[in-house]
């Protein structure tokens, strides 16, 4: 009895040391209050250390999204006091393709219609919609000087829309030359699907583009190379999440509660307004 | 008893010759005075750059060092952070020193590729100490 008591101990102590890294001091001891007690980026840090992310992103995907980091933030990660949108959160997700795009990346109009699947769950409840694009990357074959003009379609399958309501045609122009993306706006069919937390989602895509200069020749061969992304911009209502409107006037906090989240997030700018307005006043 | 006659022992001895240079050292900043320190670790240290793309770099920073007496104007302290000294020097040594924490931060923005391999750029509160105080 006495060498199994001391191999208890041992064991004992084994367990403890292997729990002695940092984040396990930063957690209480019951497991089910981690998420109420930590802000939102420990809880991701303390779930996931050294755990490689499941899947990995295109690297098209990732190196708009690291352009669009040095854009908005310094090299020690501050973000810069230049930029002047409200969103402080921007989350790229790579759709799940139904159907495989045309062989060899080069796809000629009119586009057969692209089946997207969208999964929206790493979108929280406290961020709100500000704006949301479709990425198109676009092959470096599709550097020539024309202008083009598309029209695309956009149905989204799922969630059945509401009858009656016709898929968007937007008429949408633009040089090639210029563009390694091209970037489609989708805020207005999709601002109610994420508001009524929808997190699923499944649109079919497809557009025709001819050349300005030269219509009789028809649509356009469209050099694209992968199915496009869906980039939201968002604003984070945490308490957590920088907000750099309500810094200037650091008389405004976001609010702390769920409950009180749906008045001070949606007129984000008005409330800011406001505050301009009074802070003026009693200067 | 013991608490007054521990109070007694602390009064300044004003003997005869008292050295008026002492008297005033009590009013020098200390020498590790209450001040801003860098850390920069790089998030490869803590085996997290498979998933934190960017910064490469980050520098929390901390703040460390003795409280001067007199911190009003230099640390932004409220009056109460010279009350709570007056209280630990001439009443009750059991209640702290005024401590030196940080009064200022700067946010920070993270790159991070999500579980599900989507990508999320995030701004968030409080995560780079920028000046500190005494309380």
């Amino acid at each position: 009895s006495q060498a199994s008591r001391g191999e208890a101990q041992t064991r004992a102590s084994a367990a403890l040391e292997s729990e002695a890294d940092p984040w396990s001091l930063l957690l209480p001891v019951e497991e089910t209050d981690r998420s109420g007690l930590l802000p939102p980026l420990f809880k991701v840090l303390s779930d996931r250390r050294g755990e490689a992310p499941k899947l990995q992103p295109d690297s098209r995907a990732l190196y708009y999204m690291k352009k669009l980091y040095k854009t908005y933030a310094t090299k020690e990660g501050v973000p810069k006091p230049s930029r002047s949108h409200l969103y402080n959160t921007v989350r790229l997700f790579s759709p799940y393709v139904k159907q495989e795009p045309a062989p060899g990346n080069q796809v000629t109009g009119p586009l057969p219609m692209v089946d997207l699947l969208f999964n929206l769950d790493r979108v929280t409840a406290m961020e709100h919609l500000l704006k949301s694009v479709l990425l198109y990357t676009l092959n470096n074959s599709a550097a020539s000087s024309s202008t083009v003009t598309c029209v695309w379609d956009l149905v989204v399958k799922e969630p059945t829309m509401p009858s009656g309501k016709a898929p968007p045609r937007v008429p949408y122009s633009f040089t090639l030359k210029k563009h390694k993306w091209i970037e489609m706006d989708v805020t207005s069919l999709l601002q109610p699907l994420v508001a009524s937390s929808e997190r699923s989602i499944h649109m079919s895509v497809n557009f025709t583009c001819t050349k300005d200069q030269a219509p009789e020749d028809g649509v356009f061969n469209m050099p694209l190379s992968v199915p496009p992304s869906l980039i939201l911009y968002l604003n984070d209502t945490s308490a957590q999440a920088y907000h750099s409107w309500h810094s200037l006037h650091s008389t405004w906090r976001p609010s702390q509660h769920p409950g009180q989240d749906s008045v001070a997030a949606h007129p984000v700018k008005e409330e800011a307004m406001e505050v301009e307005r009074s802070a003026r006043h009693r200067r | 008893g013991q608490k007054a006659v521990s109070l007694e022992a602390k009064k300044p001895h004003l003997t005869a010759s008292f050295n008026l240079s002492e008297y005033f050292k009590q009013f020098l900043f200390p020498q590790n005075e209450c001040e801003l320190h860098d850390f920069r670790l790089s998030f490869s240290q803590l085996k997290w750059d498979n998933w934190i793309v960017a910064p490469h770099r980050y520098n929390p920073r901390y703040c460390k060092g003795d409280c001067p007496r007199a911190v009003r104007h230099r640390y932004g302290s409220p009056v109460h952070t010279m009350v709570q000294n007056i209280i630990y020097e001439k009443l009750d040594p059991s209640v702290p020193r005024p401590s030196c924490v940080p009064g200022k931060y700067s946010p920070l923005s993270v790159l991070t590729i999500e579980p599900d391999g989507s990508i999320a750029y995030k701004e968030y509160e409080d995560m780079i100490a920028t000046r500190c105080t005494c309380r």
